[in-house]
This record gives C-alpha cells, sequence and structure tokens, in this order.
C-alpha cells in the first residue's frame, strides 16, 4: 500500500481552525484576560497549552463555557501565545518577550518559553 | 508580515498529550 502525504495538511487544517476562530464558529469557550475576552477552540487550547490541559481534562471543568485567568496575565501576551497556538508564528519583538515569556509559564507552553528565552538572550548580546 | 524577518524554529512547539493518562 502507499500512503500519499499532503505535505501541506498540518499548515491548511490550523489555517481553517484560525478562519473558523476569526468567524466565531464552533468556538466553545470564552477565555478572559484582565478585562479583555477572547473566543477560541477548547481542542486547540488543550493541544497547546499543559495549563488548558490540566483544566479541561478534569471533567468538572471540560464543558465550562466561560474561564477567566489570573488578573496577573498580561492580555497583549495572551493574544500572542493564542495567535501562535492559531498559526505557529510567534510575534516577538523587545516590548513583548518578557510578559510572554511569563505568560507562556503560566500557561505551561515551556518550548515556547524556551524560545522567548533565547530570544531575549540573543537580543541582549546584540 | 512586512518588514518581519522570519526565524524558522525547527524543535518541537507545544507539549505531548499522552496516548491515555
Amino acid at each position: 500500500d502507499d500512503c500519499i502525504q499532503f505535505t501541506r495538511h498540518a499548515g491548511d487544517v490550523l489555517l481553517n481552525f484560525n478562519r473558523l476562530r476569526s468567524r466565531n464558529i464552533l468556538t466553545d469557550v470564552s477565555i478572559q484576560v484582565d478585562g479583555q475576552l477572547f473566543r477560541a477552540h477548547k481542542a486547540i487550547l488543550v493541544a497547546c497549552s499543559g495549563f488548558f490541559y490540566s483544566v479541561f481534562m478534569d471533567p468538572e471543568n471540560a464543558s465550562l463555557s466561560a474561564i477567566s485567568l489570573d488578573p496577573k496575565v498580561d492580555p497583549k501576551a495572551f493574544s500572542i501565545l493564542l495567535d501562535f497556538m492559531y498559526t505557529s508564528c510567534l510575534n516577538l519583538n523587545d516590548t513583548v518577550v518578557v510578559t510572554t515569556l511569563n505568560t507562556a509559564i503560566y500557561l505551561q507552553m515551556e518550548h515556547v518559553a524556551n524560545t522567548c528565552h533565547r530570544f531575549m538572550k540573543s537580543r541582549s548580546v546584540q | 508580515y512586512e518588514g518581519v524577518n522570519t526565524i524558522k524554529e525547527m524543535g518541537r512547539s507545544i507539549h505531548e498529550i499522552p496516548r491515555q493518562d
């Protein structure tokens, strides 16, 4: 048997999920971050964040349709990480990298946190 | 994205969900 692999499939699926998010189609949770509301798909949040995995794998929380994060979480950093979840692009710059690192640690996204750390070291070196 | 240089990160991006808990 042959397996025909569509090499673009993973990226095309994620792009469609981001289209669904921007049209608010099948989004099933509202995340409140310091007054700002973000609509998202629980499955994407759980797939990308250890924090959301532990929250929604708890049977008591599985049907939650709204969750508010610790007020110390920065909305701008959260939106950068949410966009990363849906696009694979992490939009870093010197002004957001520290809060994005802290928020990635809070959301238990250690690979992203490591990347933020390397970004900071490279910039301070230059 | 205009004027943004893209750095390719080849490593793992997110946690891996276990086959069963």
